[in-house]
């Protein structure tokens, strides 16, 4: 593996965006996946509809909440083709879903895996090079007053409330770190970043790890 | 508006996250360790953080086990 590696080196991460009020952290690592991975594949980076999954992935609540897997599981039984966020822009707000006809154009998810990589954070550091940045769920309670730094503390294992995606690592310093984009803003950590200590499954990061595959 | 009810209740809220701050700061003063304080939710409590911003939840997920596990 290499020591340090980021997908945003590799032009295929979309700019950090904000969820405002509303509890779709979920949709916003899920979508992140995919844009990626499809930007991956040699396609042009697209961001995708965020509001889509919101409205549509009738298993989670909507700007209530939701899992990553869920809206995986959707996007894989459904084949839903996720279309471009400039055709159905995000409103913070859980709205009637929208369809589109199977001819109209989007990115569809053929498989995803769901792993529990705590304990073998290097393995997971393979799959991020492998597969392409990893839809996480963490314990964010202290992210409340983060400005900047690597989380090193105050992180439970145990209380998975936030949705972010992880889209690289750096373990060239005395702490190796996981980079991982959230979706609070730019305003928010750095530059709506936030680094974790990789090792110790801070946060529980390394807990419930998805990988998606188009 | 200043002296208002909600203003009250936003000072007390940002005055608690200055004490958050301080005992999260006091772990480590290492410069690349994470750094806590004044941001654009410190004016929230921390019952309002939860509820609109902290609304995920994890499915339990199989370990991962090499290269069976993938695919």
């Amino acid at each position: 593996l290499p020591a340090k590696f980021d997908w945003r080196d590799h032009a295929i991460v979309a700019p950090v965006q904000n969820q405002q009020a509303c509890g779709s952290c979920w949709a916003f690592s899920v979508v992140g996946a995919v844009q990626s991975v499809h930007a991956i594949g040699g396609s042009q980076l697209v961001e995708l509809s965020v509001q889509q999954v919101l409205d549509c992935s009738f298993q989670n609540k909507g700007c209530n909440g939701g899992t990553p897997v869920a809206a995986l599981k959707w996007l894989t039984q459904t084949r839903v083709k996720l279309v471009p966020q400039s055709e159905y822009p995000y409103k913070a707000q859980t709205r009637m879903c929208h369809f589109f006809s199977g001819s109209h154009g989007g990115v569809g998810v053929k498989n995803f895996t769901a792993l529990d990589f705590s304990g073998q954070e290097e393995a997971m550091m393979g799959h991020l090079v492998k597969h392409g940045p990893l839809s996480v769920v963490v314990d964010a309670l202290s992210w409340q007053d983060y400005l900047g730094g690597i989380i090193q503390y105050h992180c439970s294992s145990k209380r998975s409330n936030h949705a972010v995606l992880v889209v690289g690592y750096d373990t060239t310093g005395d702490i190796p770190y996981w980079i991982v984009q959230n979706s609070w803003g730019t305003t928010w950590g750095d530059k709506g970043y936030v680094y974790m200590k990789v090792g110790s499954n801070i946060c529980g990061i390394a807990d419930s790890v998805a990988a998606v595959f188009l | 508006e200043v002296n208002s009810p909600q203003f009250d209740r936003r000072l007390f809220f940002f005055q608690e996250s200055a004490t958050r701050h301080a005992y999260l700061n006091s772990f480590s003063a290492a410069s690349q360790s994470a750094k806590y304080g004044i941001n654009q939710f410190s004016d929230l409590s921390q019952r309002e953080f939860q509820d609109l911003y902290l609304r995920a939840s994890a499915d339990r997920a199989p370990a991962f086990s090499g290269q069976k596990a993938e695919g």
